[in-house]
């Protein structure tokens, strides 16, 4: 997290809030809603108590406007720059102001005005911007539902305000996995048009053969209709298609595109009713065999026909001599399977049937 | 204005990032001569590629510039 310079904040811990015009995209209600909303997130974890205020000066005052709107730092039309906010101080000093030129929602629809308003108040508050892809202070629009804070937000504010003496249970959301923790471990891995996706809680680190460093985003920025937990994921690339399991349900993407028609049920597969979640799963392009993992068994799909393979499932520490019996992700490379599990990756021949190494699973992000 | 001499089909590209980069990174505005524009847009990119955990390179890769097309707060991400 960051502060603004000096670290500004307000002397009270009463602060004023007053709202003085409203976008016609939403109901009155629903704004005073998004913003008393808004700033309970704060609330929740400090000393801080919000007054709204009808007339005269608050504050901080909230207002709608496109274009230059009255301070010289004018909104650019739709998209592109939503809202800003002033840091606490006199006069202008914590004011927030939208761009009316959005379009304001209450859902995932862009943009959410509770969202929004929630980023814009942590700087009116004192906040400046994180650089900490899970925290609500990122500078980058994301949806996201639930509590918005993350541990980095909330350890910001505390900084400033200290913390709440009555505080209200909240569950914030975990911080963006540190791709050089040597405990780290996958949700998923899958290959995607010669780049290959790694997917870690609401994250995913897109790795490009020819850029050194992986870059990490959150998965509802690129696909908001998948969930934020991804339990396995693999490539088709006789289809262009990357399938995405989550619980009970898989999606198809084509590209970054959703397939109509999704999601479906795994057990269209053909797997029985008693698997309610795929650990991994891997193409095998030499045969033509999708590989689903599922605690200590696995299964083979044969993609030309669409069918599962008889004879399955099989023990996976009787197939993979030397592997772990259990798989988080699971990729294929020139003859290699790769198996990750925890924090540790094996390298699989598949031809001499052995494990030829074991390295960090980290390694694959260049740590 | 700028400086330095554009491949005529990434100058939106260039201004765009000229622009972004004016905003939310203090690249300074008006003429600093052709080393000093250049300098200075290589410094602020690379202080944006770190902020948001890209490659620092210092140029204007795809992944910077799809960053900085992405809907955002109009606070600037480092100083005053």
């Amino acid at each position: 997290y960051n502060h603004f310079p000096r670290h500004l904040k307000w002397q009270s811990n009463t602060v004023t809030f007053r709202i003085l015009n409203y976008t016609p995209d939403l109901k009155k209600a629903d704004v005073d809603r998004a913003v008393r909303s808004a700033l309970n997130v704060w609330a929740d974890v400090t000393p801080l108590v919000f007054k709204k205020l009808y007339h005269g000066n608050a504050d901080i005052m909230i207002s709608f406007g496109s274009k230059e709107h009255g301070d010289y730092n004018p909104f650019d039309g739709p998209d592109g720059l939503l809202a800003h906010a002033y840091p606490p101080g006199q006069g202008i000093g914590g004011d927030t102001h939208f761009d009316e030129d959005e379009h304001w929602t209450k859902d995932s629809s862009a943009y959410n005005l509770f969202i929004v308003a929630a980023h814009e108040l942590g700087h009116a508050l004192g906040m400046s911007h994180s650089s900490d892809a899970g925290a609500l202070m990122y500078p980058v629009y994301s949806y996201a539902t639930g509590f918005p804070l993350a541990e980095d937000d909330i350890e910001g504010i505390q900084a400033l305000y200290g913390e709440n003496p009555n505080p209200r249970k909240v569950k914030p959301k975990p911080d963006a996995p540190n791709k050089c923790d040597p405990m780290l471990s996958f949700d998923a891995v899958t290959e995607l048009r010669g780049e290959t996706i790694i997917f870690k809680d609401r994250f995913y680190w897109r790795i490009h053969p020819q850029i050194v460093e992986p870059e990490q985003t959150l998965i509802k920025s690129t696909w908001p209709s998948i969930p934020n937990k991804v339990d396995a994921a693999y490539e088709n690339p006789e289809k262009d298609l990357v399938i995405i399991f989550s619980g009970i349900r898989m999606w198809a993407l084509n590209g970054y595109n959703l397939v109509d028609g999704y999601p479906k049920y795994i057990h269209k597969l053909g797997l029985p009713k008693s698997i309610r979640k795929i650990d991994a799963a891997v193409y095998i392009r030499d045969t033509g065999k999708t590989l689903f993992f599922t605690d200590e068994e696995y299964w083979s799909y044969d993609e030309a026909t669409g069918t599962m393979d008889s004879g399955y499932p099989r023990s996976i520490e009787t197939d993979f001599p030397g592997m772990d019996d259990e798989v988080d992700a699971a990729a294929y490379h020139y003859g290699y399977l790769y198996f990750f599990h925890e924090h540790m990756q094996y390298e699989y021949s598949y031809s001499s049937r052995k494990v030829l190494r074991i390295l960090r699973t980290n390694s694959i992000l260049n740590c | 204005s700028f400086s330095v001499p554009l491949p005529p089909d990434n100058t939106d590209n260039y201004l765009l990032a000229e622009k972004y980069l004016r905003r939310f990174y203090g690249l300074p505005a008006g003429l600093q001569g052709r080393q000093g524009s250049a300098d200075a847009f290589q410094t602020s990119i690379k202080e944006m590629q770190k902020f948001f955990k890209l490659e620092v390179t210092g140029s204007l890769d795809d992944n910077t510039l799809e960053l900085m097309k992405q809907a955002r707060c109009g606070v600037p991400d480092i100083g005053e």
